[in-house]
């Protein structure tokens, strides 16, 4: 069964299953040891290599490949890693497991835009306001919630390997009760790529049990200290706006949302041609939120259904009132209307056949001689006849008269 | 008694040349 419709066809919300959108995926490092090999880094050799693939492979507890980057000797120095997640994916969290020591200052970053532009997603450091100019305790209300917080945690020397960064994207942001309608915060989950900055490190002479105040009196310090990671993940749900159920590669190998309930768009972001009865929304738990067209049978349905509940006549049901700009009439089965619940100029009625039928509104084809016009009556589908003409669509002459030679009178008296 | 359909070979329409739908 299809996710995104219930047992009786009916739309419903549905959702990608929940990845680590970092699987398998390529990294940029700014920084990677082995280039010129050293004695513990090779990158041509195999066994002594730490390229970033070792980010984002398969690791078990008991085999963890790790990226390292270049020993570094001056402090601070900024080392990135950039990880291009390939669309728009909803992140839940982004996590890190440290090889080496874990930084004693770490910037984590998001772009929505593949990479143009950045934000700050969250700040881990012992010295927040100095480093990153945040308080470590800030109090997360309904107005900051889509700003980076700084945290304290997390940065501690020890573990000196294993050591975890981990940041829940909605963990304490008061609107995450109703993320489905926070528009701030499904934006703020929203993420194209994602950043580490490893800011500034631990210094190794802090084992000895001296304070870290050589860079703290405004030096830097030679001692030389890396970064190394064995896992960075980034668990979340391809975005599809509610509308999909999983993601696809489309034939230029971009990974896109297999769109439902007449969507489209990689995210499923807009509607499809003829479908924009309403305006494009979320799907939510409660409402799917279908894009809607003349030619499309469900809202049909659910249409006749309100008529047969409320009793009135289709022409005079307003549903969805003032839901928002037409954008484009469905033109499906010659209907015309919000809700396709009438003929087009053209067209009549044919009370015969529900509206739902595709034959339900038939051409008035008026005669191009004996009518006056082309637009006929929309319930009965009596053309305007020119005097002395008669019939549904003017194309015979009336009793009494006979034809002339005249298109302009084309029965007269005789 | 249903009258014969209009005859379109009938008409005329040298008068009316602009008028002359396609048939």
């Amino acid at each position: 069964p299809d996710p995104c419709y219930d047992e009786s066809g009916a739309p419903r919300r549905c959702i990608p299953e929940f990845v680590n959108a970092a699987f398998g995926k390529e990294v940029q490092a700014s920084s990677t040891c082995g280039k010129p090999p050293t004695r513990h880094c090779n990158a041509s050799d195999p066994r002594k290599a730490h390229p970033p693939t070792y980010l984002t492979d398969l690791n078990t507890a008991s085999n963890m490949t790790c990226w390292r980057s270049e020993t570094l000797h001056h402090s601070p120095q900024n080392v990135t890693l950039t990880l291009s997640l390939g669309k728009k994916f909803e992140v839940v969290y982004v996590s890190l497991q440290f090889c080496s020591p874990r930084p004693e200052s770490t910037a984590i970053l998001k772009s929505m835009d593949y990479g143009k532009t950045w934000v700050p997603y969250q700040y881990y450091s012992s010295q927040c306001r100095k480093i990153y100019g945040k308080p470590s305790k800030a109090t997360v209300t309904k107005q900051n919630e889509q700003e980076a917080l700084c945290t304290d945690g997390l940065t501690d020397l020890y573990p000196l390997t294993g050591g975890l960064i981990a940041f829940s994207t909605l963990d304490g942001r008061p609107s995450a009760q109703d993320f489905d309608s926070s528009p701030v915060l499904q934006d703020w989950v929203t993420a194209t790529d994602i950043r580490v900055v490893f800011s500034r490190p631990h210094l190794f002479r802090d084992l000895g049990g001296r304070d870290a105040g050589g860079e703290e009196e405004g030096g830097t310090t030679s001692s030389p200290y890396y970064y190394a990671v064995g896992e960075l993940q980034v668990g979340g749900r391809c975005k599809c706006n509610g509308h999909a159920a999983r993601c696809i590669k489309d034939k230029e190998q971009k990974l896109v949302c297999d769109c439902k309930h007449n969507t489209e768009g990689p995210e499923c972001d807009r509607c499809k041609p003829f479908h924009y009865d309403r305006p494009w929304q979320r799907a939510t738990a409660r409402e799917a939120n279908e894009c809607l067209g003349c030619s499309s049978p469900s809202p049909q349905q659910i249409f006749w259904k309100l008529v047969a509940s409320q009793q009135q006549q289709p022409w005079s049901f307003p549903v969805h009132s003032g839901s928002g700009q037409v954008t484009a009439y469905g033109g499906g089965h010659n209907t015309a209307g919000r809700h396709c619940h009438y003929c087009k100029e053209g067209f009549y009625r044919d009370l015969s056949k529900a509206i739902t039928d595709r034959k339900a509104c038939k051409a008035c084809d008026c005669h191009p001689v004996g009518a006056a016009g082309k637009t006929c009556n929309q319930t009965t589908g009596q053309c305007p006849c020119k005097d002395g003409v008669t019939g549904l669509t003017c194309n015979r002459c009336a009793k009494g008269y006979q034809q002339s030679r005249s298109p302009v009178a084309p029965c007269i008296r005789p | 008694d249903v009258m014969p359909t209009l005859d379109m070979a009938l008409f005329d329409w040298t008068d009316y040349e602009d008028l002359k739908p396609e048939m």
